[in-house]
């Protein structure tokens, strides 16, 4: 989209490292300071977006914490034109005649006026620590049954001003094919199809463009705490870790629980609907 | 099953393509286990859910979930076919399709829409050939390197399918030159490409059927 080519760019230009784009303006909104994303990636090879719970740190935590001062810096300005124009010519193989062009033509153009607020490092300390609320809300307790691992946004990058972003495009192909692509399909065809599209996109200001995010961490007693680094790869709920070293403890009680921490980061617990079974675990070691 | 973390396992250089290939097999063939009137209805429903993300995040939550929420338009129409018949607990034909919207969801707006113009111009298959052909011997260098796309995978895609396909290819973050089949490899198209690739395959899979 338009919005999220223009906030991978910034990134691209501005970013330092751990800074991540916001991909959607509707989503955009849920990216502020505080605000809790949940992970639960299915592959190996590429990392499932943030999704943001729609609760901040701040409404799991017990009364008594207190919102740490943010620091905000002066405004920085962005601007970006392009405008490229690409033409494609393909000749065609055996059994067919003839040939295709595609023309693309594309302009795009944004100005920016935007801040970083960031929450120090130094101030993110009063938080360390912290209790969670008691009863705790029950998206944790889903979070926590389905292994999810859980982070908090301490930094974003919001515009100062309102802009309206600027995208213009048109595809053309011209062609004509004939003969037979395989036993079935055979004919001729010809023609010129032109595609164009113009959009503007007015994004308000305040909008979240960027975030940084710190892991949060729940230690088995209820207090919780920020990994200062993004690649402590850490479980968010440590107390699942504790049930389980707990469970190798009762499977081999002649002698020392077998699984280390180190080894229950690698081991999965399981859920069975199985009727008459409320619960199960199991360990893949 | 390889039991570390992807960034862990890059940065030791223990995943190679073989590692991808067969995840995305396992998926596939998880997805193929199947009957094919739900692989069709997925396939069709998931269609005109690629202009609207938010529809597709709603279905990946559902399914992540494992709740009973409804929803509305052609994301309750797979779950519906999805939670029909009966299956031992352990038949989870969830899973590919959430490993499906995972994958899609690394993907950009306009790549969605360009997907969704590949699945009815039925040109899958040659772009998920295309893409192993960039992955296979590239994907566990971290440097540039230039390489050639073979005509005999470009030929049948003629030109719209090959604006798709360039497009498809360039939001990973690939520079394509439409004017030859040139182009280099780039480390930042590699998580991209990735999941274009296991798109690719799956929905090639519920082409398929």
């Amino acid at each position: 989209s338009i919005f999220e080519r223009v906030s991978k760019k910034m990134v691209k230009n501005f970013g330092g490292k751990d800074l991540r784009p916001v991909k959607s303006l509707l989503d955009a909104t849920h990216f502020r300071q505080f605000s809790i994303l949940r992970k639960n990636p299915q592959s190996q090879f590429w990392e499932q977006p943030d999704i943001p719970v729609e609760y901040s740190l701040m409404d799991i935590l017990a009364s008594g914490s207190s919102v740490p001062e943010v620091e905000v810096t002066r405004p920085f300005f962005f601007s970006d034109t392009v405008i490229q124009k690409w033409k494609a010519g393909v000749s065609v193989s055996a059994g067919v005649d003839g040939s295709a062009t595609g023309e693309f033509t594309q302009s795009r153009g944004s100005t920016l006026e935007f801040q970083k607020v960031t929450v120090p490092s130094r101030n993110l300390e009063s938080l360390q620590n912290s209790k969670l609320l008691d009863p705790e809300p029950s998206f944790l307790k889903h979070c926590r049954e389905r292994g999810d691992n859980l982070y908090v946004v301490t930094e974003v990058v919001e515009l100062t001003n309102s802009t309206t972003l600027h995208d213009k495009s048109s595809v053309n192909t011209l062609g004509k094919l004939s003969g037979s692509w395989n036993t079935l399909i055979k004919g001729e065809v010809q023609g010129e199809i032109v595609k164009d599209g113009a959009m503007t996109l007015t994004i308000p200001q305040g909008t979240v463009m960027a975030y940084k995010k710190k892991q949060l961490v729940i230690k088995g007693n209820g207090v919780t705490f920020l990994l200062i680094s993004t690649d402590a790869k850490q479980k968010t709920f440590q107390d699942e870790l504790l049930k389980l070293q707990g469970c190798s403890r009762t499977l081999f009680e002649s002698g020392q629980p077998v699984l280390s921490s180190l080894s229950i980061g690698r081991i999965k617990e399981h859920y069975s609907q199985e009727p008459g079974i409320s619960h199960r675990s199991s360990l893949i070691i | 099953v390889p039991s570390l973390e992807p960034k862990q396992a890059n940065s030791r250089g223990a995943f190679d393509f073989q590692h991808l290939q067969e995840e995305v097999f396992r998926k596939t063939e998880a997805l193929a286990q199947l009957s094919k009137d739900i692989q069709g209805v997925v396939f069709y429903n998931i269609l005109p859910m690629l202009g609207d993300r938010g529809a597709l995040q709603d279905l990946m939550d559902v399914l992540d979930l494992d709740s009973w929420d409804h929803l509305k338009g052609p994301g309750s129409i797979i779950l519906n076919k999805l939670r029909q018949g009966s299956r031992p607990p352990w038949v989870k034909p969830q899973d590919s399709i959430l490993y499906l919207l995972q994958a899609m969801m690394v993907l950009s707006d306009t790549q969605l829409e360009l997907l969704a113009l590949s699945m009815e111009k039925r040109i899958l298959l040659w772009q998920r050939e295309l893409v192993r052909i960039i992955l296979e011997p590239n994907f566990k260098y971290p440097w540039s390197i230039p390489f050639t796309l073979p005509p005999e995978l470009l030929a049948p895609l003629q030109g719209e399918g090959l604006a798709i396909t360039y497009g498809l290819l360039e939001e990973c973050g690939l520079k394509m030159e439409l004017s030859s089949p040139r182009s280099t490899w780039d480390l930042e198209a590699k998580m991209p490409l990735s999941a274009l690739y296991g798109t690719l395959s799956l929905l090639q899979q519920l082409a398929e059927a």
